[in-house]
């Protein structure tokens, strides 16, 4: 099983 | 006052084809060195990065940095008003609350401006980490995009495994299973076809079919695109805008549980 995986945490917000 | 130009609208229109698929609403940040565009989409999949140089345009002129936050519909509604060899100037007061568009004719018979209200978005600015990648493939991007419409047929996901052999996408489901398998082509005579891969180690990672098929939508900006995977960070797929810049999109991968 797959699950989508999120962006938050690859980038800091500035 | 913010002024820039483009001898032909086309290039707008493809920029807007190849990021309204992703986001509703967009913020511009216009600076003297050009026009940037930084978003995630609603769920936080995948993030759009847009770069256009300012010695790229025909004319750029901004005096004070500003942002506008755009629809990118209502964007998109203004372009198809524009012949795609229509010059297009895009110009702003500072603090003004409304961007014009304006395009002109080849032959200067023929002059409309459109104003567009300007929304407030406030968007986070976000920092990209530079990443060492373990893999980066360019490949001719009409072959990636053929490649993400096919295998899209066959399941939600596709698995994109790449070794110094060469890179496999593969996708399967209810109908069965396809594989396509690209090798790094030894003719470099011709650039825009030739099938490139640097492996520092091999990577397999998994992405969404919609959001991959979503970024192809950029295809008609650049003749190669580029894949950069590594384990554990976004995939990185790069399409050159010729003369102005580039557009990159981050895509989260697929976890196994």
């Amino acid at each position: 099983v797959t699950t989508q995986g999120r962006l938050d945490g690859f980038f800091t917000v500035l | 006052m913010f002024e820039a130009r483009l001898d032909s609208s086309v290039t707008l229109k493809k920029v807007l084809e190849a990021i309204k698929d992703l986001l509703n609403d967009a913020s511009f940040d216009c600076s003297d060195t050009g026009i940037q565009l930084q978003a995630m989409d609603n769920s936080h999949v995948s993030l759009v990065s847009l770069t256009l140089k300012s010695d790229g345009f025909d004319k750029y002129r901004c005096d004070r940095n500003i942002t506008m936050g755009m629809n990118l519909a209502s964007m998109v509604k203004i372009l198809k008003c524009a012949n795609n060899d229509d010059t297009v100037t895009i110009k702003a007061q500072d603090d003004a609350d409304t961007v014009t568009f304006m395009f002109e004719s080849k032959k200067q018979d023929k002059i409309s401006d459109y104003a567009m209200k300007l929304m407030n978005l406030d968007q986070e600015h976000l920092g990209i980490p530079d990443t060492d990648f373990s893999c980066v493939i360019r490949m001719p991007s009409i072959e990636f995009a053929r490649i993400c419409r096919d295998l899209a047929q066959f399941g939600e996901s596709i698995g994109i495994a790449c070794t110094k052999e060469g890179v496999k996408f593969s996708a399967s489901g209810d109908i069965g299973s396809a594989n396509v398998k690209i090798a790094q082509t030894s003719n470099f005579e011709k650039e825009e076809e030739s099938v490139t891969i640097e492996m520092q180690e091999p990577v397999a990672l998994t992405f969404a079919c919609q959001y991959l098929n979503s970024f192809t939508k950029a295809t008609p900006l650049s003749p190669q695109v580029q894949l950069s995977m590594s384990d554990n960070v976004p995939l990185v797929v790069e399409y050159t805008v010729p003369e102005l810049g580039h557009i990159r999109y981050y895509l989260a991968p697929k976890i196994e549980e």
